[in-house]
């Protein structure tokens, strides 16, 4: 495609198509879009994060990935979308108008683009990095257990050979660390969503503990509500509630570790299901997918934008 | 390039909280090779396991020994990929 007008987001894209896109909306959008490069991966590809700004310096921010475990294809090419969207609604929408023009959002698409790329040329199911680990034939670490929230604990593996591998220590993943840096550089950012799939669900806050957070009435109510709007578009029914509580113990993950850092909203989704091929997502499932996800997404943000601490 | 002809994605719903236990613990059991798309949350929500062909038997076997009750979610999941890499292959093709 020339531009992003003849994008195809209705089908899935390699790792180089991806940045590609990336640097076709910048090209497009001077004035809002921005590329950020924020880090490398192992295998030494760039960690680019889109930012979309009107402006100011410093700005509260809302931060979303998407594709931390790489085989789940459906939130990279949501994560596509999603970009495409801020850049047509910005302006035309009141709401999210409203919301860039006092906060920025970041968004990083291929959030494991080592993994991203072994799925397309390699091995499909994957969902790691790509880091060896010394003295053990297995590779990589699942980076939504590296994260230091309760690292180490029950709800993580310490084999490298399993999917839920924690990783030598906290933050030994780069692709984490990037996105730690960043975070703790920045200082501003309000909201973080951390996008997966695939079993419908919206969580907060904790998977290691069950204590409930602080917060944790708050982030009932808004998850409730942006799972309504989500319901609202196709009737797709998800579940919400902390991580612990509605799917299993899960130490050192993402939205643990935002949250101790001050992140109040902090929220990990799992993209919807069609029941029959799992995080093998056909094609025509990603802008269904990408639309009512956009619904709740834009709950949490009015939310964060109309919530300000 | 890793395949996967034959493999199976085998989706079980665990009935009570002792089969919610068994589930907890497929992981562990190196022998049968399972790689867990989706992992045990509660009695009643399914569970997804993709089972390669030379332990589909033995699993589905101890499955059936312990009243686990299964589906198959996916028969041929390199029949899928396979899809999905034409359906690629042909959308890059009408974008040229």
């Amino acid at each position: 495609p020339r531009n992003t007008d003849s994008f195809d987001y209705a089908n899935y894209h390699t790792l180089s198509e991806i940045y590609s896109f990336q640097d076709m909306l910048v090209a497009e959008n001077p004035n809002l879009v921005s590329k950020i490069v924020i880090g490398q991966s192992y295998e030494g590809r760039p960690l680019n994060v889109l930012k979309f700004s009107t402006g100011g310096s410093n700005r509260p921010a809302i931060w979303i990935d998407t594709g931390i475990h790489s085989r789940e294809w459906v939130t990279q090419a949501s994560g596509l979308w999603f970009a495409k969207k801020i850049v047509t609604d910005y302006g035309k929408d009141s709401a999210l108008t409203a919301i860039l023009n006092n906060m920025d959002i970041f968004l990083e698409i291929a959030t494991n683009p080592d993994g991203y790329y072994f799925t397309h040329t390699s091995n499909r199911m994957w969902r790691k990095t790509r880091k060896p680990n010394p003295g053990n034939s297995c590779y990589g670490v699942d980076p939504n257990r590296n994260w230091d929230a309760g690292f180490g604990l029950p709800g993580a593996s310490t084999n490298p050979c399993s999917e839920t591998y924690h990783g030598p220590s906290a933050h030994s993943e780069s692709e984490v660390k990037s996105i730690v840096d960043f975070v703790k550089s920045h200082g501003n950012i309000k909201t973080f969503i951390s996008i997966h799939s695939y079993s419908q669900m919206l969580l907060y806050p904790c998977g290691y503990t069950t204590t409930p957070v602080k917060d944790q009435a708050e982030l009932h109510s808004l998850a409730e509500k942006a799972i309504t709007d989500l319901a609202s578009l196709y009737g797709t029914r998800y579940r919400y509630g902390s991580i612990i509580n509605v799917i299993y113990q899960a130490s050192g993950s993402t939205v643990d570790w935002t949250y101790e850092q001050g992140i109040k909203y902090s929220y990990t989704f799992e993209l919807r299901d069609t029941g029959s091929y799992g995080f093998l997502l056909p094609a025509k499932q990603i802008i269904p997918t990408a639309e009512e996800t956009w619904l709740a997404l834009m709950a949490l943000m009015d939310h964060t934008y109309k919530n300000p601490y | 390039k890793e395949t996967f002809e034959g493999h199976q994605v085998l989706r079980i719903v665990p009935k009570n909280e002792l089969q919610l236990a068994l589930l907890k613990n497929l992981e562990e059991i190196v022998e049968f090779e399972l790689d867990v798309w989706m992992g045990v949350t509660g009695v009643s929500y399914p569970v997804d396991v993709r089972v390669p062909p030379h332990t589909l038997e033995t699993f589905k076997s101890y499955l059936d020994s312990h009243d686990l009750e299964y589906s198959t979610m996916i028969e041929d999941v390199q029949a899928i990929l396979d899809m999905e890499r034409e359906q690629m292959k042909s959308a890059a093709r009408l974008v040229q």
